[in-house]
C-alpha cells in the first residue's frame, strides 16, 4: 500500500459524506445501498465512522459526472478513467466524483459501482494506489463478486496504518 | 541504391497517447523531469509488474487501454 505525499488524513474518526446527485443507470436505493456497503470495507476495520447527511458541507462529497465537471480534472467518456478522488482534506478533500459516461451497474455488467466507490474512498481516507495485484487500491477496475468480497490484507494494513484498529477487533 | 529506413517504432498517434497516459498517471516531478520516454515506460511498467522493455509492446498498451482510476499512479 502506500499513502499520499505528507501522508493526509482524517484528524477525527467522525466523518460526514452526501450524495450529490444520482446516476441515471441505477436506482437510487441501490446507489445509496452501494456507497454505504462501500464506506463500512473501511469502517469495519479502523475506529471511523460515517454519518449521511442530507443537507450543507460534508466531509466527503460524492456525484456522478462527465467531462469537464468543475475540479479541472475532466473525465474521459466512456471507458479508461472511471472515477477519481481527493486525498483528505478540507473542501474538495475526500470528495469523490464517477464518470457518468460509464454504465454503472449492481452486477458484474459494465463497471460495478461499488467496487469502485469502495476504491475511491480509499483515496478520500488517504491511501494511493498500491501496484499489489489484487488490492483494492490498485488503480485497474477488475471484477469480484461485492456479496463476497472483503477488503484485502494489503489494503487494510494501509488504512490500519493511518487510523489504527478498530476498537472492536 | 538502398531505400533509407528510418525507423519509426510508433506511429504519432500512439506516442500522443502514451504521453497523454504517462503525464497522467505517472507525471514528471522537478527530480524525475529529465527522465526519457523509455525510462516513463519503464517506471509505468515496473509498477504493473509487466516485462521492463521501455517499448510500448501489446502487453503494454493493452494495460494502459484497461478501464481503471484516474489518480495518478505515482506521487512526488
Amino acid at each position: 500500500y502506500q499513502t499520499f505525499p505528507g501522508t493526509p488524513r482524517w484528524k477525527k474518526t467522525h466523518l460526514t459524506y452526501k450524495i450529490v446527485n444520482y446516476t441515471p443507470d441505477l436506482p437510487r436505493r441501490k446507489v445509496d445501498d452501494a456507497i454505504r456497503k462501500a464506506l463500512m470495507l473501511w469502517s469495519d476495520v479502523t475506529p471511523l465512522n460515517f454519518q449521511r447527511v442530507q443537507r450543507g458541507r460534508a466531509d466527503i462529497e460524492i456525484g456522478f459526472a462527465r467531462r469537464e465537471h468543475g475540479d479541472g480534472y475532466p473525465f474521459d467518456g466512456r471507458g479508461n478513467t472511471l472515477a477519481h478522488a481527493f486525498a483528505p482534506g478540507e473542501g474538495i478533500g475526500g470528495d469523490v466524483h464517477f464518470d457518468e459516461d460509464e454504465k454503472w451497474s449492481e452486477f458484474n455488467q459494465e463497471v460495478n459501482l461499488f467496487l469502485v466507490a469502495a476504491h475511491e474512498f480509499g483515496h478520500s481516507l488517504g491511501l494511493a494506489h498500491s501496484n499489489v495485484r489484487g488490492a483494492l487500491m490498485y488503480p485497474i477496475y477488475s471484477y469480484q463478486n461485492p456479496t463476497t468480497f472483503r477488503l484485502p490484507e494489503d489494503d487494510r494494513r494501509g488504512i490500519q496504518k493511518l487510523y489504527g484498529l478498530d476498537e472492536c477487533v | 541504391f538502398p531505400v533509407h529506413m528510418k525507423l519509426e517504432p510508433w506511429s504519432n498517434v500512439d506516442l500522443e497517447k502514451v504521453k497523454v497516459y504517462l503525464d497522467k498517471f505517472f507525471p514528471l516531478f522537478p527530480k524525475t523531469k529529465s527522465l526519457t520516454l523509455e525510462d516513463r515506460i519503464k517506471e509505468m511498467q515496473r509498477f504493473f509488474h509487466l516485462t521492463v522493455t521501455g517499448t510500448l509492446n501489446t502487453e503494454t498498451e493493452e494495460t494502459m487501454k484497461l478501464p481503471r482510476c484516474g489518480i495518478p499512479d505515482i506521487a512526488e
